[in-house]
Formats: C-alpha cells, sequence, structure tokens
C-alpha cells in the first residue's frame, strides 16, 4: 500500500495554520 | 480540489506520547505513564502545544514516542532485537539545542520521513539528566543494517549535524548487560 508520508515543511505549516 | 479547512492530516501510524518521571519511592513501571495517543498532524500540534517542553522538564524525566501498541522499553517484543541511534548532549546544549532535536526527531517519526524503512522505526525517547540529556531513535532490528544505516543518515541530516559529528547506533542487548563505558557502537554516521 501506499505511505502517508509528510514533509518538514508541510507539518511546520500545519502548525502556523488556524 | 475541494480542500475541507475542517479536515484534519491523518498519518500513517497512531502514535503514543509516554512520559516518566523519577520517583523513587515507586517502580519503573509505575512512572512511566501515557499520557495521550494522537493519528493527525493537527492533533500532534494540539499536544505539542500544549505539554511542556523537554528542556523545562527536571531531570530524571523522559518523553516517549512510539507507535500504538508498543511500549518504550526494552522488554517489549518490538524492541528486543532492535537498538538506538543516540544523540549525547553536552550540558549547554540543553538551552540551545535540545527542543529543536527533540521536534525534528518528532517530525522525522510521524512524517514516516525514512520512506520505506520508517517501518523500521519503533519510536523515540529524551531523556533529562544532570550529567547530559539524550535523545534517541529505535529502531526493531539491529541486524537490518540496510534499514539502521539509512535511517542514522537522514536522522542525522535532518538534526542538521556536521559530517564532523559521528553518531552511534547500539543494540539494546549489548546496552542492557554492558556498563556506559564499555559501551560498543554497532554502526555510526
Amino acid at each position: 500500500g501506499t505511505r502517508i508520508i509528510y514533509d518538514r515543511k508541510f507539518l511546520m505549516e500545519c502548525r502556523n495554520s488556524p | 480540489v475541494v480542500v475541507d479547512p475542517f479536515s484534519k492530516h491523518p498519518l500513517q501510524n497512531r502514535w503514543a506520547l509516554w512520559f516518566f518521571k523519577n520517583d523513587k519511592s515507586k517502580t519503573w513501571q509505575d512512572n512511566l505513564r501515557l499520557v495521550t495517543k494522537f493519528d493527525t498532524v493537527e492533533d500532534f500540534w494540539a499536544l505539542y502545544s500544549h505539554i511542556q517542553l523537554a528542556s523545562k522538564l527536571t531531570s530524571g524525566c523522559d518523553y516517549s514516542l512510539f507507535k500504538d501498541g508498543i511500549e518504550p522499553m526494552w522488554e517489549d517484543s518490538w524492541n528486543k532485537r532492535g537498538g538506538r541511534w543516540l544523540i549525547t548532549l553536552a550540558k549547554q546544549q540543553r538551552h540551545t539545542e535540545l527542543d529543536r532535536f527533540w521536534l525534528e526527531t518528532l517530525l522525522c517519526l510521524i512524517g514516516e520521513m525514512f520512506s520505506d524503512y520508517s517501518d523500521e522505526v519503533c519510536g523515540a525517547v529524551i531523556n533529562i539528566r544532570a550529567k547530559g540529556d539524550k535523545i534517541a531513535i529505535w529502531t526493531r532490528e539491529a541486524e537490518n543494517r540496510d534499514g539502521v544505516i539509512h535511517i542514522g543518515r537522514i536522522y542525522k541530516e535532518h538534526l542538521g549535524l556536521s559530517s564532523k559529528v559521528v553518531i552511534g547506533y547500539q543494540a539494546h542487548a549489548d546496552t542492557a548487560t554492558k556498563s556506559g563505558s564499555l559501551m560498543k557502537n554497532k554502526f555510526v554516521v
């Protein structure tokens, strides 16, 4: 199956989104 | 593509955060508590912003983040054949790098940044100690050389460590039976 991978940039953006 | 602003981003794995507080009147296992579990990026950040930064914990405390179903101890069947990439910090690094290193470690885990070798990862542990703090990524099979080395290389890169810095991987079986000075690295990157 496919693996759900997130890069650092995306994870950090999620931190700052409302 | 319609993006639902209320939807959360699922993680590949559900993760459990554990907290250890050294209370000598209790057993080791009684001092280890499950804080919570999460399986989305948003729930990770909600948890991270809610808990104390590692650098603010008192000496003797640990945080551990492990895949759901794996307990943060050598004895767990997922860990017992494994080992850890260990980062040992100098005392002054608690104020300069500890929190950043720990956050990068957590992001490597939840983002599955070791690609297919991410299945080798069991979790990560941060030990807050007066003599020097430690951070480690635990993997499940110390004999899986390719996976262990790949994880070590990617981890070192994410921490932003210079090529001059060497980090070591130790098998839990060796850590459990040998004292600190006799500790031997199985691999280094």
